[in-house]
């Protein structure tokens, strides 16, 4: 059986909430060391992969593997019921036909149960290479996301190029074209924390990506920052490093070519 | 317009 238990169940609806837009239902593969859930897009552009470690759970507990299809449809009906400062303790039986969440308030005064029932996900799963890309990019992630925002009112194809000094996003759309270029620095947050902006490049890159996607994908409520991974005519990487040695949220996404 | 690109033309199947 699979029991699971997370000080916030916010971290579970942040997670649900950045891919529900592109995932309809998804398995998440349970076993001892954690949970991953790896999925692609209806079409065949983008891949999701979310790897949780067990160590990140307050409690955690699988003794045999399972797997638990799940609706993300239903699963963020369970979710919205939860108040950010719950604890969330999720478990399963051997049979995978049904899973449990408890959310409990801090002070332990609210507990509020819920079931639902699982499904049967034929999914196909695809072997990601360990690729060591030309570009690194880490940033913040509300900048990204203030990027992808701005620049997509301007068309549907964002080009990120980078040498050493800058990285620059890029739109051309019919009537205007739009651009931000950003060079490494370091700043201090509202909360004090240091932001910075690293550009590592061992090759200058020059990308085209779907900026519809590239704006789902930018989400700044998952992590501070966001580190990118591009080279030319190879999907970009766009991960996300959860707090705590949870785990990393990774979204992979075909380039776009002439 | 720029054509998309699948990801399993990157990725093989398991």
């Amino acid at each position: 059986m699979l029991e699971g238990r997370l000080t916030h169940a916010s971290t579970l609806k942040k997670i649900v909430e950045a891919v529900k837009d592109v995932i309809s239902e998804a398995n998440f593969d349970c076993n001892d060391s954690g949970i991953t859930l790896q999925c692609m897009d209806s079409g065949h552009v983008a891949l999701v992969l979310l790897q949780l470690n067990s160590d990140g759970f307050e409690d955690y507990r699988c003794d045999r593997n399972i797997t638990l299809g799940i609706n993300f449809a239903a699963l963020t009906k369970v979710l919205k019921c939860a108040a950010n400062d719950d604890s969330l303790t999720l478990k399963a039986d051997d049979s995978g036909d049904r899973l449990n969440f408890v959310f409990e308030s801090q002070k332990g005064d609210r507990v509020s149960e819920f079931d639902m029932k699982l499904m049967t996900i034929d999914a196909e799963l695809l072997s990601i290479p360990d690729n060591d890309y030309d570009v690194t990019i880490k940033m913040s992630s509300a900048e990204f996301s203030r990027i992808c925002k701005d620049l997509a009112n301007f068309g549907e194809t964002m080009n990120i190029s980078a040498d050493k000094e800058s990285v620059r996003f890029g739109v051309e759309g019919d009537v205007s074209a739009a651009s931000v270029v950003l060079r490494p620095n370091e700043t201090i947050d509202e909360d004090e924390k240091i932001v910075s902006t690293s550009i590592m490049v061992k090759k200058e890159t020059n990308v085209n990506l779907s900026m519809k996607f590239l704006k789902t994908f930018a989400n700044s409520s998952l992590a501070g920052s966001v580190t990118l991974e591009l080279q030319d005519d190879i999907p970009c990487l766009i991960k996300y490093v959860f707090p705590n040695d949870l785990g990393v949220l990774c979204f992979y996404l075909a380039p776009k070519g002439d | 317009t720029k054509r998309q690109s699948s990801i399993k033309s990157f990725f093989k199947p398991k």
